[in-house]
């Protein structure tokens, strides 16, 4: 039913929202801009390197796909597949202004891997 | 990567709960080690009261980040350096030590007058490819200043030198770096070009003893002297508490190797 088909999405691997807001962790006395960015993370189940519903199909080739994966190999991870830099102005420890570009600070896809 | 990547650790993705602080306090000491390792920081700033964020350094991140598309009635009166930026992925300000400035033995203030820079502060690893350094001109209210006025009265030169030697007896050897001729029937910032010297103290590591700044008025009026340009503190008429805005200003542009270029970014 598309109500369950709904559930079964959501738990697969995809990107998250995750703001971080400087000020919520006292941060903001020495980041002076931005106040917080929108970071995001990955999260959900790999269902990787056949999904379960195969299994329901008894195509011989699908079969002997499906009963030949090794079970001991450890399922793939929900990992960022791609980020994205920022930029960030703050006070370092003489008070002197830094202005810097962050690699990797934002989550832009998320893959199993 | 994933220790970047994901800011938040393995904990932070499942519910923080309430009833257990020591876990979510754990947790953000954990983000703010990934942060601080990221920007390079051995402890979390402490800043004091007294730290000032130059202007100019706030709008060059709006002009970066792509913020100043969305306030556009924040305007900004200068052009985005495109050719230091592209080179750079840090920007540093410093404020000249204000402490080591030396008056004469007269109690006359020297000209040049001579600015040091500390710059311990920049990390071995972080390659400056050019600096500025940033005075404040303020307008001068009288005839010359009208603008069809062609006349010398409002004309002034600056000169930028780098001290050469450290000072002895008032003498101070220089070589000039950059010189500008201005009007004073206008406020606004002029940027100097000081990257050799800058690049012959961090990445030569020359002594740096400084730099000089001279403002001549050209036909010498003494009652135009030292008005129009703020170098020091007490030299400007009329003592005013926005000195730290308006105080010259070092720029360095460098690059750590750790991220991409400061190049302008269009808003997402």
């Amino acid at each position: 039913s598309p109500k369950q088909r709904g559930r079964k999405r959501n738990r697969n691997c995809r990107r998250h929202a995750l703001y971080v807001d400087f000020s919520d962790v006292g941060w903001n006395d020495w980041i002076v801009a931005p106040p917080g960015y929108q970071a995001f993370y990955c999260n959900g189940e790999c269902p990787f390197p056949l999904a379960d519903h195969l299994n329901s199909t008894n195509h011989a080739i699908v079969q002997t796909l499906v009963n030949s994966v090794n079970t001991n190999i450890p399922k793939a991870c929900c990992v960022p597949t791609e980020l994205s830099a920022i930029s960030m102005l703050y006070l370092d420890e003489t008070d002197r202004v830094v202005l810097k570009n962050y690699q990797e600070m934002v989550v832009e896809g998320c893959g199993c891997r | 990567e994933s220790s970047y990547a994901s800011l938040i650790p393995e904990e932070g993705k499942k519910k923080v709960s309430a009833h257990n602080p020591a876990q979510s306090h754990d947790l953000l000491l954990d983000f703010e080690a990934t942060l601080l390792q990221m920007f390079g920081l051995q402890r979390r700033p402490r800043p004091s009261d007294s730290a000032v964020v130059p202007q100019y350094l706030l709008d060059l991140y709006r002009l970066q980040s792509g913020e100043l598309e969305d306030a556009p009635g924040h305007d900004v009166n200068f052009d985005y350096p495109e050719r230091s930026t592209s080179r750079a992925n840090t920007v540093r300000g410093f404020h000249h030590e204000e402490h080591m400035e030396e008056l004469q033995a007269d109690g006359s203030w020297p000209t040049p007058l001579r600015f040091l820079f500390n710059l311990s502060n920049i990390p071995e690893d972080e390659l400056i490819s050019s600096a500025e350094l940033r005075l404040y001109r303020q307008q001068i209210d009288d005839a010359s200043s009208d603008p069809q006025h062609t006349g010398e009265e409002g004309l002034h030169r600056i000169n930028i030198y780098e001290v050469l030697k450290p000072p002895r007896a008032g003498q101070i050897i220089t070589q000039l770096l950059d010189t500008r001729l201005v009007r004073h029937n206008s406020s606004k910032w002029e940027s100097f070009d000081v990257g050799p010297a800058v690049l012959r103290w961090t990445r030569d590591k020359l002594s740096n003893h400084g730099l000089a700044v001279e403002v001549l008025h050209l036909n010498q009026t003494p009652r135009q002297q030292g008005r129009h340009v703020r170098v020091s503190r007490s030299l400007h008429p009329v003592p005013s508490d926005d000195w730290d805005q308006f105080r010259p200003l070092l720029v360095t542009f460098g690059h750590d190797g750790k991220s991409h270029p400061l190049t302008r970014r269009t808003k997402r």
